[in-house]
């Protein structure tokens, strides 16, 4: 454990809890992307399998468990409870064009050709991908809340935080995971255009608009 | 190479 790694964990579990708490104060998931939301439950889930086979820290199950709770309640709150004001119109990535090219790569290139090495393999893939149906839906409407903008920059420097947490790893420990680096790196440069439009915008009092 | 069996990231 670094600081990188640290702080990169906390920022995610930032992210994760702006967007509960943006759902449940304004009673509203107007401007979130379900599909995004529910690749994310799926990411974890696939992920933590080794939760049910392999204890490493209390620090470590006790995270993972925290965000795949969070991942469903927020699936919940989307697709029950707050389903009236879900924006199903605009959130129409098609996500079949992601999670099908996702799992053959997951099938070629991993690490072990075990059931769980595949599907970790595919958590760390479809993660790298899972915000593109939410950032799809900001440049159709063309616009997002300003909370929502705070959740996207927490999720985006959580994966920044991980890259500088690797190349920490791979001077002190030696270690390095090429498959969740070249993920990592994919992850995030997808937010780099983001990054952009929330420093620039954002963070100087503006409200997140696209031009037309 | 990488350890496959561990993982102690999240």
């Amino acid at each position: 454990m670094n600081i990188f790694r640290l702080a990169g964990d906390l920022s995610h579990l930032a992210a994760i809890i702006i967007l509960l708490l943006k759902i449940w104060k304004t009673r509203s998931c107007a401007g979130i992307s379900g599909k995004s939301q529910i690749l994310f439950a799926l990411v974890f889930t696939t992920r933590y399998l080794d939760l049910l086979t392999s204890f490493i820290s209390l620090y470590n199950t006790f995270m993972k468990v925290v965000y795949i709770g969070c991942a469903y309640a927020t699936v919940y709150l989307i697709y029950m409870k707050f389903k009236a004001t879900y924006d199903g119109n605009h959130d129409t990535f098609r996500v079949e064009f992601l999670v099908v090219p996702v799992g053959g790569l997951a099938f070629l290139v991993n690490h072990d050709f075990s059931p769980l090495e595949i599907l970790w393999t595919f958590s760390i893939y479809l993660e790298s991908v899972a915000i593109l149906p939410q950032l799809f839906l900001i440049s159709k409407t063309g616009e997002a809340e300003t909370i929502t903008t705070h959740y996207l920059f927490c999720l985006g420097v959580y994966r920044a935080l991980y890259l500088f947490n690797w190349i920490w790893r791979f001077y002190f420990e030696g270690f390095f995971d090429m498959i969740a680096i070249v993920a990592g790196v994919v992850q995030t440069i997808l937010y780099c255009d983001f990054f952009y439009l929330y420093v620039t915008k954002v963070l100087k009092g503006k409200k997140l608009s696209l031009p037309a | 190479e990488t350890e496959t069996t561990e993982k102690d990231e999240l």
